[in-house]
């Protein structure tokens, strides 16, 4: 008897109660299976990805999609008006998704969206910083941990060349987008959470 | 309840679309 499923991956917050658990799923997964595609497909371009062994690849993608796609849809949450638009182009407002039952996980959400879209980085350079995200994904899943953790070496050398030479007096930009790092693990727990309570068959 | 990620069927998603160009490159 759920009747909202508040999560911007979904075409739309309202669950129709009438529907199984099947078809709420299948209604879910024809926005969410895309947005995980995309990840994957992103993933498969960043250099040196592909030389992670299969399982490290998929447990890197398991444990990382999640803060990858805040990363990629933070400009779903709009802070000046104060609303989620979902993929299925639904715009809700803060107070309606509250009272829909949403709670510590929205403002979260909405702060740290604020924060990175406020840093101003080009495409480029949010592309970099979304590779340096899903390699610095939970590695309790890796095999090979020193391959990982020298591939994240890499982007992040990458990355801060790239940020000093596009803001060269702006270098507390890259200090900044690291500290993103253990607020994108957070959100990742919070959510979990959230995932414990919804069950799919 | 231990993985909550395998809750969406994430595993099977990801699996899939990383084979994706397995087959590909087999055909």
């Amino acid at each position: 008897n759920r009747m909202y499923l508040v999560c911007p991956m979904n075409t739309s917050a309202h669950v129709d109660p009438q529907k199984s658990g099947h078809e709420v799923w299948e209604e879910f997964s024809q926005s969410f299976t895309p947005a995980v595609r995309e990840v994957v497909e992103f993933a498969k371009k960043i250099p040196g990805f592909r030389d992670l062994s299969q399982p490290d690849q998929v447990s890197l993608l398991k444990a990382g999609t999640f803060e990858v796609l805040v990363v990629r849809f933070a400009s779903l949450f709009d802070v000046k008006d104060r609303t989620v638009t979902f993929l299925g182009g639904k715009k809700y407002s803060v107070d309606a998704l509250r009272a829909m039952g949403a709670g510590d996980l929205l403002n979260s959400m909405f702060d740290f969206s604020e924060k990175l879209i406020n840093l101003g980085l080009s495409e480029e350079e949010m592309s970099l910083f979304t590779a340096v995200v899903l390699v610095s994904a939970d590695r309790s899943g890796i095999e090979n941990v020193n391959s990982v953790e020298a591939l994240q070496e890499t982007l992040i050398r990458a990355l801060r060349s790239l940020i000093t030479k596009n803001h060269p007096n702006e270098s507390a930009i890259f200090t900044k987008l690291l500290l993103k790092l253990p607020d994108l693990r957070s959100l990742n727990n919070m959510h979990s959470e959230q995932l414990l309570a919804f069950k799919v068959h | 309840f231990s993985d909550p990620a395998s809750n969406l069927g994430l595993e099977d998603i990801i699996r899939k679309a990383l084979m994706g160009n397995l087959e590909e490159r087999q055909e």
